[in-house]
């Protein structure tokens, strides 16, 4: 799966 | 960060900044969709809910604040202090086909069932038809202002250099974020046709981009 990643992007 | 990062940040800053002033100093919001900018408020709303626990940088943290600031002006330009020029007869695209389908996926496919993950993803894909509103409400009234085209080719191009900042991330830290990534690239494609217009039609310098 895919996994989540921090949002340091906006 | 990277440049083409900052470049798309920038260029999506400028877009904003643009209609904004435009709808400010011409004190009307005729031929903008208050639609696609209501649907940009949203997506700005339901991305940013880590404003205030994830603190990731002060550039990140001031310019999700900026965004939702202007975005929410921009709103309330159109709907309540400009509202008797807003145009709703032209801006008569039926937002549920886009938000039902958004809303579908964001459930189907996510990184996490979580209210935040799924709410983020729900701002990826709905910001990829946001602008759909607009696009059509050019095609109807057959004629958009060319300040307005230069918001739509910025907006374009903040999208354009984000699919770069991916390419160069993946090659320099194996970043790949794959919902973005194929929602920028879907995004960025629905431009295309109005880039090859800008192109022709108002770089030659016309008041106006009339379709053909």
């Amino acid at each position: 799966r895919l996994h989540s990643k921090p949002k340091d992007e906006l | 960060m990277n440049v083409f990062r900052l470049a798309g940040d920038v260029s999506h800053l400028v877009a904003i900044i643009i209609l904004l002033l435009k709808i400010w100093r011409s004190r009307s919001c005729a031929g903008i969709s208050g639609k696609s900018q209501l649907l940009f408020a949203l997506v700005f709303t339901t991305r940013y809910l880590d404003l205030f626990t994830v603190y990731i940088s002060a550039y990140n943290t001031i310019m999700k604040v900026v965004f939702l600031a202007l975005s929410y002006a921009t709103v309330y330009l159109i709907y309540m202090r400009f509202r008797n020029t807003y145009d709703s007869e032209n801006d008569s695209f039926r937002v549920e086909f886009l938000l039902v389908p958004v809303i579908g996926l964001s459930f189907l496919e996510h990184y996490a069932f979580t209210p935040m993950e799924v709410l983020w993803t729900f701002s990826i894909f709905l910001e990829a038809v946001a602008i759909m509103p607009q696009l059509f409400m050019i095609t109807k009234t057959g004629e958009a202002e060319s300040i307005t085209t230069h918001y739509l080719f910025f907006l374009g191009l903040y999208r354009a250099l984000y699919i770069a900042n991916w390419v160069w991330r993946y090659h320099t830290e194996g970043f790949f974020d794959q919902i973005a990534v194929v929602s920028g690239v879907v995004q960025t494609i629905f431009y295309c046709d109005f880039f090859y217009l800008y192109v022709t039609k108002v770089v030659q310098g016309r008041s106006k981009m009339s379709l053909p």
